[in-house]
């Protein structure tokens, strides 16, 4: 067969007014990168599950989109991630929802689907869940914070009439978030 | 949200997803990204799809199988298939949103009714695809 790849990075209102040329470039540049780390996986002989797992951590790791670092919060100023990921092959499928400490959830994702008896597992079970296993990194919440978001979130609220949370402790600024564009997930 | 779906030199296919959700959420909301079925799905009888949007109505209507169903029992083509669910269905209930799919024999699609999708694609002896807008 001819190996392929497909990507996204979301959906959503995402006019060409709504980008400078720095943030358009910068999303062309990343999912060239994401792309091209897929292909890089399927061009060696790698399975198809490999090439997504590789390609959507570097999607998870990229604070312009919505996952993993640059995600977006909850109104109680959280970042819970979610994410899945199906074997067509063996018809095996992993998912979790509601994670806060694992950097990269579609490697939790996986581990649920290769290391569990289970296909989806949830909030503080999945948390617990992750600590146990060796090869799913974990990290401080605020790992996840990105300016950008938080901004997202203030005014999010602010139309909600809902009151601010505190802003997360060691809450870092992160220029490149600032390319990030707000395609628009509401609550 | 993010995704990714592949199909190897073995024409394995395969689908993942991750997001953060929605900003402001509430109540433990979950969308569609880690529900097997409707925010991911592969199957080798069919194809594989990660899709992004509203989650609700992805929910609803079970974006992700709906897609690999009309591939594997009405034998529509894969362009058709993510057309019919996404233009067709999943605009008749106000959904917003796009999907991305690939079928065991490299073929590769995608559909979406926003204004824009972030979205790559690259195969076997093709130039690689970057797109963002309509």
């Amino acid at each position: 067969s001819k190996w392929a790849l497909v990507a996204h990075g979301g959906a959503g209102v995402i006019d060409r007014s709504d980008l400078k040329p720095e943030q358009e470039q910068a999303y062309r540049d990343a999912m060239a990168r994401v792309a091209e780390t897929g292909a890089a996986v399927l061009r060696d002989g790698g399975s198809a599950m490999d090439a997504v797992v590789a390609a959507v951590r570097v999607l998870e790791d990229e604070p312009l989109f919505n996952a993993g670092r640059g995600a977006v919060f909850t109104a109680e100023g959280r970042n819970e991630l979610d994410a899945s990921i199906m074997d067509g092959r063996s018809l095996d499928a992993g998912a979790v929802a509601g994670v806060t400490r694992t950097r990269n959830p579609i490697t939790l994702a996986r581990a649920v689907m290769e290391q569990s008896p289970h296909v989806f597992l949830v909030g503080e079970g999945a948390d617990g869940f992750a600590q146990t296993r060796d090869d799913v990194a974990q990290v401080e919440p605020s790992y996840f914070f990105t300016e950008r978001r938080w901004l997202s979130l203030e005014r999010e609220l602010k139309e909600m009439g809902l009151p601010i949370p505190e802003r997360p402790e060691r809450a870092g600024h992160d220029d490149l978030a600032a390319l990030a564009h707000d395609e628009g997930k509401r609550g | 949200t993010v995704g990714v779906v592949a199909v190897d030199a073995e024409g394995n296919v395969a689908a993942g997803t991750s997001t953060g959700g929605t900003t402001a959420k509430q109540w433990g909301r979950v969308g569609d990204s880690p529900l097997i079925g409707c925010g991911t799905y592969a199957s080798n009888k069919s194809c594989a799809v990660s899709a992004t949007g509203t989650g609700e109505f992805f929910i609803r209507l079970a974006v992700a199988k709906e897609i690999a169903a009309l591939v594997e029992h009405k034998g529509v083509s894969l362009q058709e298939a993510v057309d019919e669910v996404v233009q067709t269905q999943l605009t008749a209930i106000d959904g917003d949103g796009g999907v991305i799919a690939v079928a065991p024999d490299g073929t590769c699609a995608w559909s979406f009714n926003t204004s824009g999708m972030y979205r790559a694609r690259i195969a076997d002896g093709e130039p690689l695809v970057v797109g963002i807008y309509k």
